[in-house]
């Protein structure tokens, strides 16, 4: 466990009158957690800080069990297990107080000897939870919780303890729900589990030791990577964790699969509806018109969307379906060019046949936005000044109230960039913790000037950026090569013949026409042959032909790394 | 680059073209400062010898017939000694930098990416028949966490921790032969910022065989080192 006090209730302010209790003195309320794991003397169920005293008092009853009033210095603590009113998968861990059978037979204490002799007792199995006449389950019996009976006709029978249904509401205000147990792959497990099935201990998902990782709660918000404990938010198997163990980077948990299936839809499997991730119909042939591959087939397409690893996505047969959020249901097709496609599913309000369907390769117009924008219904999720957007249903880092829910016309899925609000274009959350939100990086459709597509040919580089910007001031880079400077005399004070003039030094080699990009004019020092000491010139002294002048050389640019001058298309092909 | 696009001209202005002394381009790389390109160390293998190489700065067509361009003789090459597909060259003279030739930045030391950031690839490197042949060419596409890209399916534990993965699950597009040594830079807030150099991969664009990158952030204290001491 992350905790030990997340296996708790905490609740301030309140003392619980008790018999069986044991007085520590402890320095926080850990410590006193781990009096009451290791209490010997009953079964602790609950504990009892003062924080002026540092009083730890061990309890063997809870809330529920006594009575209480209201103590300003004390927190009490109960243990969440003893609060459960639902068994979880066969309730070996059920420490409810239900204590009759199905039948309504009262259960016979387990530390007594009648009507029945048990087997279980408290005494030989002492972390069985034995206690009173409470329903349990010591053996690990398949059929849940059971008890020896006051009848004498009848030894044992079962309990009618219901199963916790995924979320298990622990009594008390304040707790939150928390899934316990997995469906399906347990993408949605936000239990509390954190050792590995092998035994070792996860590493936190907000840190980098000793495995470095990208599974960060920053960048995944909504997976919930609390503390270590295990999760599936790469759509594995089941839930996972990196592991503290240097020599292993991750490791399966064990997560209790819950008894209880989630219930597919009926309406919305047989149609479209939102992305159409619970479509559970029978269209087997795309927009195209390919049909379908078969999900467990691997030909004429290999891929990992095989049926028997992802029980709950519906791949049966060669149905369209929508396993990993895509924008809509799809399937590989038996066109062995063509991998993958969209299929046409009407959608669930009879208004479009999938219509909105295109093929990946062209591009959806939703580079721009008209109006304020409240139409827009594109894919863009980066905001003007770059930062990455928050999901509308993720509350983190920033909540809010612009939900799904609450605007269901809006169309805020994912992190796309909206305008629910009617605000001047659209926007969104950030996912920068320190800017709650910003206008995103579109442009108005009118404003908006035609990218030239893909296999247009490419603008020549003078048609866009003209040549090279030569350095103009009276300093050089490298060897001066673009010199375009004023300075016209030598290193040694002799002043420069002009580059169009065969006086006093006649040349053919170097001239405006032979060279007319070297930058010949008037007489200024040039280096239009990449002299590698620099720019010269002829001179005008008819005993010297020509000479180095002594340029300084420059500073070191100034330069912003990573930016362009000239906007990237940032093509992308998903 | 195997689909992607043609690139606007000089909008990546951080990538060069590592070539033979006789002006062939064979592999990508990129500008850090004005003196320094990464690469990768699998471009060196033909020569140890800094004159069996040339760097092209400020081009867009692999024709390097641009006013633009600026070229250079390599006056050092370093590999990183423990042989990660990663190498530094020190260039005979430092670049210019102007709107053509900009140094692109480096991440902070071993720092992460999430599983999710949209990076991008550019090269001169082979199209396998997808056009813009000759012309810079870029492509984006996710990064993919290692743990994911390692997968039986996938790239089968090949991946090691100095490297990163990125691409599309269904293939399609990717960097290819001739694309080595160039960069892999992703957008943090207003700038690029190079988190990978252009390593290996099986086959080009192919469904489930993400390209390989070495993980830059892994090298920053090689390369700085290496920049001080030079």
């Amino acid at each position: 466990k992350g905790d030990i006090l997340d296996d708790y209730l905490r609740t301030d302010g309140v003392w619980i009158l008790t018999r069986n209790k044991q007085s520590y003195k402890t320095n926080n309320e850990k410590e006193c957690a781990e009096k009451c794991e290791a209490e010997r003397n009953f079964n602790c169920r609950a504990f009892l800080f003062t924080r002026k005293k540092l009083q730890c008092l061990t309890l063997a009853e809870n809330a529920k069990m006594t009575v209480t009033f209201s103590s300003t210095d004390a927190v009490l603590y109960e243990k969440k297990i003893y609060l459960l009113q639902c068994r979880r998968g066969i309730g070996k861990d059920y420490r409810g107080m239900e204590a009759k059978t199905w039948r309504g037979i009262p259960c016979q204490k387990w530390a007594e000897k009648t009507p029945h002799n048990p087997n279980y007792t408290p005494e030989k199995h002492p972390n069985a939870g034995l206690d009173e006449n409470y329903c349990r389950n010591p053996d690990g019996d398949e059929r849940g919780p059971w008890c020896y009976t006051t009848d004498s006709a009848t030894r044992f029978d079962y309990c009618n303890i219901p199963e916790c249904e995924g979320q298990v509401m622990h009594t008390g205000e304040g707790l939150g729900p928390t899934t316990e147990c997995m469906q399906c792959n347990g993408e949605d497990y936000h239990g509390e589990v954190s050792r590995t099935e092998s035994g070792l201990e996860c590493q936190h998902w907000d840190t980098q030791e000793p495995h470095m990782h990208g599974f960060t709660p920053k960048h995944f918000p909504e997976k919930d990577l609390k503390l270590n404990y295990c999760r599936n938010p790469d759509g594995e198997l089941r839930p996972w964790c990196f592991t503290t163990s240097p020599t292993k980077r991750w490791e399966y948990c064990n997560i209790p699969r819950c008894t209880m299936h989630p219930p597919v839809s009926g309406l919305g499997s047989q149609c479209l509806s939102g992305k159409g991730e619970d479509y559970r119909g029978r269209i087997a042939i795309t927009k195209s018109g390919n049909a379908c591959q078969h999900w467990n087939t691997q030909f004429p397409h290999r891929h990992g969307w095989i049926p028997d690893r992802y029980p709950c996505k519906g791949l049966e047969e060669n149905y369209c379906r929508n396993p990993g959020g895509e924008k809509r249901p799809w399937c590989y097709t038996i066109n062995s060019s063509v991998r993958w496609e969209y299929c046409a599913i009407p959608h669930c309000d009879g208004t479009e046949q999938g219509i909105a369907d295109v093929p990946m390769e062209v591009p959806l117009p939703e580079e721009c936005y008209r109006g304020k924008g409240q139409s827009y219904r594109g894919t863009t999720s980066i905001t003007a000044s770059g930062k990455k957007c928050q999901a509308w249903n993720s509350m983190f880092p920033h909540r809010h109230e612009k939900t799904p829910d609450r605007f269901p016309n809006a169309d805020l899925r994912d992190n796309y960039c909206r305008n629910p609000d009617g605000d001047n274009s659209p926007w969104c959350f950030t996912t920068d913790p320190s800017v709650t939100w910003e206008y995103c990086n579109l442009k108005r459709c009118d404003d908006h000037t035609q990218e030239p597509a893909t296999n247009d040919p490419p603008a020549t580089t003078e048609q866009n950026v003209g040549l090279t910007t030569p350095t103009t001031s009276d300093c050089i880079n490298g060897n001066g090569k673009d010199y375009r400077g004023t300075i016209a005399k030598t290193g040694r004070g002799r002043t420069c013949q002009e580059w169009s003039s065969q006086k006093p030094h006649s040349h053919k080699y170097f001239t405006p026409v032979t060279h007319p990009r070297a930058g010949l004019d008037k007489n200024y020092c040039r280096n239009p042959d990449g002299d590698v000491n620099g720019p010269w010139c002829y001179t005008t002294d008819p005993r010297k032909a020509w000479e180095y002048c002594d340029i300084p050389k420059c500073p070191p640019a100034q330069y912003e790394c990573g930016k362009s001058k000239f906007r990237p298309k940032l093509c992308a092909q998903r | 680059i195997v689909a992607g696009c043609i690139s606007h001209p000089h909008s990546w202005p951080w990538q060069i073209s590592l070539r033979t002394s006789f002006g062939m381009h064979f592999c990508g790389g990129t500008l850090i400062d004005p003196q320094w390109v990464l690469t990768a160390a699998h471009c060196l293998e033909k020569s140890s010898r800094p004159a069996a190489y040339k760097v092209y700065l400020g081009l867009h067509r692999e024709g390097a017939s641009e006013a633009s361009v600026q070229k250079r003789d390599v006056e050092k090459l370093f590999k990183e000694p423990y042989r990660a597909d990663i190498a530094l060259l020190k260039l005979s003279s430092p670049a210019i930098i102007n709107n053509h030739v900009i140094p692109v930045c480096l991440p902070k030391e071993n720092s992460v990416l999430g599983g999710r950031e949209e990076c991008y690839v550019t090269g001169w490197g082979d199209t396998k028949g997808t056009g813009g042949d000759g012309y810079l060419k870029e492509t984006g596409f996710p990064v993919i966490e290692n743990k994911i890209c390692n997968r039986p399916e996938f790239l089968n534990g090949r991946v090691k921790k100095h490297e990163l993965c990125a691409g599309n699950i269904h293939g399609g597009t990717d960097s290819c032969q001739g694309d080595s040594g160039g960069p892999l830079v992703c957008l943090d807030q207003d700038k690029f910022v190079q988190h990978g150099v252009t390593s290996w991969g099986l086959g080009c664009a192919q469904p489930m065989k993400p390209g390989v990158y070495v993980r830059v952030s892994n090298y920053i204290p090689w390369i700085k080192s290496i920049m001080e001491n030079h």
